[in-house]
């Protein structure tokens, strides 16, 4: 015969039902004994305060014993009913009932596959997350990059102007342009010359 | 009939085991069982008899009552009644610890593992949104070191070709 | 047998909150 542990009840008694009734069904056998005992005492000592009185002690263990046997009997049967009607009705927990510290079960039962599954996403963002931070890094070191090499740039050109800034200063608005006829005019100059020369020559 | 408290049921129960405990019947019984000193002392028999059903019915019923103290029996039925109650709409059958520890946890610590993972979802979407702005930041950044390049690169030619034009014109000048 | 489902009964009670507890921080000191 299967024993049904009732181990749900134990989660929520903190016993298990079995052992609760147990004890119950001891401690009323105890006092069942006890007071059959009692009784016993009592009638010997009226047997006492009557006078040449032929029943013995012993034959008043004996009326004890068979009295008790049948009472003993009458009482595991009524225990055997009461058991069954406290383990069905009083300490037991309806199937279709769910202990307050197993309510997550109901309100969303996770299959293990599911967790595995919920973890192994948690760890893949965790790793984008890291990439993103990186990345982050990264743009941030090129956009600091960028900044220096822009100030270098804006340097040089800054550089250029000022050449062109000295250029104007002296009276030359375009450097090209005054180079270009400075050349020609060197040019013009040199031909001059030349036929000067040539002129004295012929002279 | 479910109204009735767990407590109430309990003791009704009790009360009918020791009522049939000493239904009628087990006077005769008890009698029968000491007839001689029933035939030598009917009343005291009748008396000794009572004093048993009472004595025994007191003391079960306070051991009882010592088993509820102990385990704050009353407390624990009545708030099982609420839970029992409050679950009663609960058509078929609820769930059940399955045996396996690790199975049975992952409804409780889900909700947990479930909030980590959207406050991930949510600081990823944060960052790749900051990062797509520094990306396009980097990128307007490269157009202006491209086009700052452009013009360096232009004025270093044009000065360039100044500088050759000022050697042409010093090799001008120097000609004999 | 019965202290074994009392003992059993009584870990399913507790630890599942017990263990959420140490669960709960290791996510926050994970998050932090």
């Amino acid at each position: 015969m299967s024993v049904d542990p009732m181990a749900y009840e134990a989660q929520f008694f903190g016993f298990t039902p079995q052992t609760c009734l147990l004890r119950i069904y001891i401690a009323f056998q105890d006092h069942l004994f006890e007071v059959m005992q009692a009784v016993e005492q009592v009638i010997l000592k009226k047997l006492e305060g009557i006078p040449d009185s032929e029943i013995s002690p012993v034959q008043i263990r004996k009326c004890t014993e068979k009295f008790l046997c049948f009472m003993k009997g009458r009482f595991d049967n009524l225990f055997g009913k009461m058991e069954q009607l406290l383990l069905q009705s009083v300490l037991c927990i309806p199937p279709n009932i769910l202990l307050p510290e197993d309510k997550c079960q109901e309100t969303h039962p996770f299959s293990e596959e599911k967790f595995q599954l919920l973890k192994k996403e948690i760890e893949e963002l965790k790793g984008k997350y890291k990439v993103e931070l990186c990345t982050e890094q990264a743009l941030l070191a090129e956009l600091e990059e960028q900044k220096t090499v822009k100030a270098k740039l804006k340097e040089t050109l800054t550089f250029f102007d000022e050449l062109e800034n000295i250029g104007r200063d002296h009276g030359t608005s375009n450097f090209r342009e005054s180079l270009v006829s400075l050349v020609q005019n060197c040019r013009k100059l040199q031909n001059i010359r030349d036929n000067v020369e040539k002129q004295s020559k012929r002279l | 009939d479910r109204t009735i408290s767990r407590v109430k049921l309990l003791d009704t129960i009790v009360d009918t085991f020791l009522q049939k405990l000493v239904a009628p019947r087990s006077f005769e019984r008890f009698t029968n069982c000491y007839q001689h000193f029933q035939e030598l002392a009917p009343g005291v028999t009748r008396s000794v008899y009572d004093k048993f059903v009472a004595q025994l019915q007191t003391s079960i019923r306070e051991e009882i009552s010592e088993i509820k103290e102990e385990g704050n029996l009353e407390a624990v039925l009545n708030s099982l009644d609420k839970i029992v109650e409050e679950g009663k709409a609960h058509g078929e059958p609820a769930w059940r610890p399955s045996g396996i520890p690790e199975k049975d946890l992952c409804s409780a610590m889900a909700p947990y593992f479930l909030q980590q993972r959207d406050t991930l979802c949510r600081r990823v979407r944060k960052q790749e949104a900051k990062n797509q702005e520094l990306a396009d930041a980097v990128l307007a950044g490269r157009r202006q070191v491209e086009e700052l390049q452009q013009q360096v690169q232009a004025l270093q030619q044009t000065w360039q070709a100044l500088h050759r034009e000022q050697k042409e014109l010093l090799s001008v000048l120097r000609a004999p | 047998f019965d202290e074994l489902i009392v003992d059993v009964a009584t870990k399913r009670r507790q630890y599942p909150r017990r263990i959420l507890e140490s669960v709960i921080k290791t996510l926050k000191a994970q998050h932090e």
